[in-house]
């Protein structure tokens, strides 16, 4: 079969032309391309679903404009607590990793509980100790640190308030009881 | 929230989705993006699926779960499974966000009831979009 494909998203939200600049859209158009080129890549030489999955992920997860990795917002205490997942659709297999902030690659986290334990969810302190054990590389947590989101927390904290991805494009109040307008929610 | 799904040339769907979460998170709250079924799914008899919104309602819809399942048991189509779950199941509930999926014949959905979603598909075909807004 040569029929394959790749589909990608950066999160979702209150996101309009009114509120992305023209330098902005041209960064996360030309971000996405790359995630996607890399992930086709990997396809069109054969390898998995799963490689693809994980390499284009990778890019999207090394670039400051996303909420994952470099970039992911923090916390109220002021940390960023990454989480991830896949699954494998040929053998229903899956794997995840929440709560974790010094492993440099969420993605390859939870392909690593997948692929190398016996679980499924591994959570803080533990998912970072079995990744350590695994090989996988720890960063810093500095290494996820940027100033648009340090300021977005700074932003929530004053106001009181959640915000969840892209919130910087429409800052807009939201609320801590999720019975808020949807244009004050940022996926 | 990033996510892919794919489908290579052995047929084989995968799933994968990765977050930093929500600004100004606090008691260790855990969204959908790792709740297996949630915010990822993937099943070679079905589709793939990879979400992102406000994860609390994924986890209470069972989002990319529900998808599959339809598929699976009602024989919806990729498009009408994933547009019933995301712009009438999860609206109903005041949830927002999107998801992307794929199915193993490489069809492509990417519904969103938001004003956005940054996303984008490369197929074999040649076929390739890349999208941010609504109207896109």
């Amino acid at each position: 079969q040569e029929n394959f494909a790749l589909v990608i998203h950066g999160g979702a939200g209150t996101i309009t032309r009114e509120n992305l600049s023209p330098e902005k859209e041209k960064a996360y158009q030309a971000k996405l391309d790359e995630a996607l080129q890399a992930g086709y890549d990997e396809l069109e030489k054969g390898k998995s679903a799963m490689d693809a999955v994980e390499k284009a992920i990778q890019v999207m997860e090394r670039s400051e404009l996303f909420n994952s990795g470099i970039g992911a917002v923090f916390t109220h205490e002021g940390r960023n607590e990454l989480d991830a997942s896949m699954m494998d659709g040929k053998t229903l297999n899956a794997g995840a990793v929440a709560g974790v902030s010094h492993i440099k690659s969420p993605i390859e986290a939870a392909r690593a509980v997948m692929e190398k334990s016996e679980h499924v969810l591994l959570a803080g302190k533990g998912a970072e100790e079995f990744a350590r054990l695994k090989g996988l590389e720890m960063v810093d947590s500095s290494y996820f640190f940027t100033e648009r989101r340090w300021n977005s927390l700074q932003r929530a904290i004053k106001r009181d308030s959640i915000e969840l991805d892209h919130s910087d494009e429409a800052p807009k109040k939201s609320s801590m009881n999720y019975s808020v307008p949807e244009d004050y929610k940022f996926g | 929230t990033v996510g892919c799904v794919a489908l290579d040339k052995n047929g084989n769907l995968a799933a994968g989705t990765s977050t930093g979460g929500m600004t100004n998170k606090r008691w260790n709250r855990v969204g959908d993006s790792p709740i297996i079924g949630a915010g990822t799914y993937a099943n070679n008899a079905t589709c793939a699926v990879s979400a992102t919104g406000h994860g609390e309602y994924f986890i209470r819809s069972v989002v990319a779960y529900d998808i599959s399942a339809l598929m699976e048991y009602k024989g919806l189509s990729l498009t009408e499974a994933s547009d019933e779950v995301v712009m009438n199941k999860l609206v109903k509930m005041g949830g927002s966000g999107g998801v992307i999926a794929i199915d193993k014949a490489g069809n492509v959905a990417m519904p969103f009831n938001t004003k956005g979603m940054y996303r984008g598909y490369m197929k074999s075909s040649g076929e390739k979009l890349i999208s941010i807004y609504k109207e896109e």
